[in-house]
């Protein structure tokens, strides 16, 4: 699969822009946390798509932002 | 810090994972 570029992004509507993000983050985002994969993809689709790019480029920082997502939803799971 | 993500965010659902109809 080639890599997602900002352009290929462009090429489509906002909506589909985020399908298309989500479908290459869910599976690296599965290999870490397969129970909450749907939940947590989902809470980074609502970040902005040129840093999603990077994230997909960046295992580091993608695995950090997953980190954040999974203390926020345990936090809002306690209340 | 606080983090910026959303607990109540959509659930992504996956294309490549959906059921075969």
């Amino acid at each position: 699969q080639e890599p997602l570029t900002s352009s290929m992004l462009a090429a489509a509507p906002p909506q589909e822009q985020k399908q298309l993000l989500g479908e290459r983050l869910y599976p690296l985002i599965h290999s870490m946390h397969s129970a909450l994969a749907g939940k947590i993809t989902g809470m980074l689709l609502e970040i902005d798509n040129s840093e999603l790019l990077h994230m997909l480029e960046s295992p580091e920082s993608l695995h950090a932002k997953v980190e954040e997502a999974v203390a926020v939803l345990q936090a809002h799971q306690a209340k | 810090r606080k983090s910026t993500l959303n607990p109540n965010a959509k659930e992504f659902n996956p294309r490549a994972f959906a059921q075969p109809k």
